[in-house]
C-alpha cells in the first residue's frame, strides 16, 4: 500500500537557504511514522 | 466392440501436471479472447453511449500497457482476490498457534515485535487483526519543531519532488497527471465560496494557524460541540441525505450502536459530472507557492496505520473505486499512472500554506482504506463497485463520461475550519488485507 501527498508550499526560491519548503528525506530512504520529511 | 472391450487389458498412466495446466492456461486464454472479440463486435454494433437506442455501459474496465505480467494481471478479477484473501485472514487462529505464527509473519515481513502495544500475541485473534496492530506509546516520537512535515506512516519515500506543469514523475519518469491522481471535479457549493484567494480568510496563513489552534479547543469540546448545539446524526440519514430523520435532541452517547465520535461526513455525492471545478480552485493564487509531492511505500511487515502528517483541515474526499493492482516497488516501475488505476482515498484540504491532499493508495494484498472520521467509506467493497457501476451507467445516460469518483464533504466543526480539523501526529486511519 502507498500514500501520496500532494501539497502546497513556500517555494524555496534560494537553493540551500532556510526560505520555503525544503526536504529531509531522500528517494528510497525508509522512514518512520513521525519523522520528518521536510521543513517549511 | 463389445469383446474388444471386453479383451482389452486397460491401463492407467498418470498426466503430468503442468500439461494440465498448460491445458487449462490454453482453454482461459481461448475463452477470453473470445470473449474479448464478441465486446469489441457488441459494442461496434450498439454505437457510442449517449447515441439514442444504445445501451448504456458500465465502468469501463481498465486495460494498461506493460510487460506480459501486467498483461495477466489485468485479466484477473483482482478484487475479488484481495477481498478473498481478507476473508482468508480473519479467519481465527488456534490460540496455541497464534504465538508461533505471528513470529514467523515478523520474522518474514521483518515487524519489530518489541513496538507492538499488545505484548501478549495470543489476543490477536487473526492475521487480519494482527496487521492492524497498534504501536506502544512512545515508538513513533514526532519530530519537535513544528513546521516539521512529517511522515505519515512507515514506509519508504518512492518519489519526492516538485510539481512542475501538473506532472508527478511516479518513478524513473513514468508521469501521470496530478488531475488524474486528484480527479478533476469540485462540488462548487462546498468551496468555491472559500475559493483560493477570494475571501481570503481561509488562505491567510496566520489566521488559518490560529483557527486551527482555536480548533483544539474545538475538536476537544466536539463532543461538546454535538451535545450544546443538540444536533446530532444518525448514520444512515446522513448517507441517504434524508436529514429530517435525524434525531435532533439527543446527545452523542445515544446514537445508535456506535460508540465512537461522530463520523464528519456531511454530504456523499456520486453522481458528479464534469465540467465543474477543478480541485486545484483550492491553490492559492499567489505564485509564492509550490506543489511539493511525495509518494511513501509501506511494505508488508511495516506500521500499517496512518497519521496527520501536519496541523490541517480536511475539506472532502473523494473515493475512487479503481481496481487493485500491486503496488511493489517493480509494478510501479512498470505500469504506467499505476497510483491513477488503483483503489484510492483522497482527502482534499488545506493547511496554513494553501492546498494540501493526503492519498492513500490501496494495493491487492491490502485493498481496504480505513478512514476514522469517515464511517461512510467502503472501500474493496461490493457495494461501493456496484454504486460505482450504476454512477456511470446514469452518466453515460446522460451522456456523459463517469467523473470516476464518489465524493463526500466532511461537516464543518466551526464557520472558520469549513472541514475536519485534524492535528500533526494524530492517527487517520489505516491499511487492511483484504
Amino acid at each position: 500500500s502507498t500514500i501520496v501527498l500532494v501539497f502546497e508550499a513556500p517555494l524555496n526560491e534560494i537553493p540551500g537557504s532556510q526560505g520555503g519548503f525544503r526536504w529531509a528525506v531522500e528517494k528510497g530512504q525508509k522512514v518512520k511514522m513521525g519523522q520528518a520529511l521536510g521543513y517549511v | 466392440l463389445g469383446s474388444a472391450l471386453k479383451n482389452t487389458k486397460v491401463q492407467w498412466y498418470p498426466i503430468p501436471v503442468g500439461l494440465g495446466i498448460g491445458f487449462l492456461g490454453l482453454v482461459q486464454f481461448y475463452k477470453t479472447q473470445a470473449r474479448e472479440k464478441e465486446r469489441i463486435e457488441r459494442e461496434a454494433e450498439e454505437g457510442q453511449p449517449g447515441e439514442p437506442g444504445a445501451r448504456p455501459k458500465k465502468r469501463p474496465r481498465i486495460r494498461p500497457d506493460g510487460p506480459w505480467q501486467v498483461r495477466v494481471m489485468s485479466t484477473l478479477p483482482l478484487k475479488a482476490l484481495s477481498r478473498l484473501w481478507g476473508k482468508f485472514n480473519e479467519i481465527n487462529i488456534p490460540y496455541y498457534l497464534r504465538v508461533p505464527g505471528f513470529k514467523l509473519y515478523s520474522f518474514i515481513f521483518g515487524v519489530n515485535l518489541s513496538e507492538v502495544a499488545e505484548p501478549d500475541l495470543h489476543v490477536y485473534p487473526n492475521l487480519a487483526a494482527f496487521f492492524y496492530r497498534n504501536l506502544k506509546p512512545g515508538v513513533r516520537p514526532l519530530d519537535p519543531n513544528p513546521n516539521a512535515l512529517l511522515a505519515p506512516s512507515d514506509g519508504r519515500v518512492l518519489q519526492l519532488g516538485q510539481i512542475e506543469g501538473g506532472d508527478i514523475e511516479q518513478v524513473k519518469g513514468m508521469t501521470y497527471t496530478i488531475d488524474a491522481l486528484l480527479g478533476k471535479n469540485t462540488p462548487t457549493p462546498s468551496i468555491s465560496s472559500r475559493g483560493s484567494g477570494s475571501s481570503g480568510e481561509s488562505t491567510d496563513p496566520k489566521r488559518a494557524d490560529k483557527a486551527l489552534q482555536s480548533d483544539e479547543e474545538i475538536v476537544r469540546s466536539d463532543e461538546e460541540f454535538a451535545r450544546v448545539n443538540g444536533i446530532s446524526y444518525s448514520l444512515p440519514s446522513l448517507f441517504s441525505g434524508d436529514k429530517k430523520t435525524q434525531n435532533k435532541s439527543k446527545g452523542i452517547e445515544d446514537q445508535s450502536t456506535d460508540t465512537d465520535k461522530p463520523s464528519a461526513v456531511s454530504e456523499v455525492r456520486a453522481d458528479l459530472a464534469l465540467g465543474e471545478k477543478p480541485w486545484y480552485d483550492l491553490i492559492s493564487s499567489d505564485k509564492r507557492n509550490g506543489l511539493y509531492y511525495v509518494v511513501v511505500y509501506l511494505c508488508p511487515g511495516d506500521y500499517h496505520r496512518f497519521h496527520s502528517p501536519t496541523n490541517w483541515v480536511v475539506e472532502r474526499r473523494r473515493h475512487f473505486a479503481g481496481e487493485l493492482y500491486s503496488v511493489s516497488p517493480y509494478l510501479q516501475r512498470t505500469l504506467p499512472g499505476l497510483f491513477t488505476l488503483n483503489e484510492r482515498v483522497v482527502l482534499l484540504g488545506r493547511w496554513r500554506w494553501g492546498f494540501f491532499s493526503y492519498v492513500p493508495v490501496g494495493a491487492t494484498n491490502v485493498g481496504s482504506i480505513k478512514v476514522n472520521f469517515d464511517r461512510e467509506l467502503r472501500t474493496n467493497s461490493l457495494t461501493t463497485d456496484t454504486a460505482a457501476d450504476r454512477a456511470a451507467e446514469e452518466a453515460a445516460e446522460r451522456g456523459e463520461p463517469y467523473s470516476g469518483f464518489a465524493e463526500a464533504t466532511y461537516e464543518a466543526a466551526s464557520a472558520v475550519l469549513g472541514g475536519h480539523a485534524l492535528k500533526r501526529g494524530e492517527e487517520m486511519g489505516g491499511f487492511q488485507l483484504g
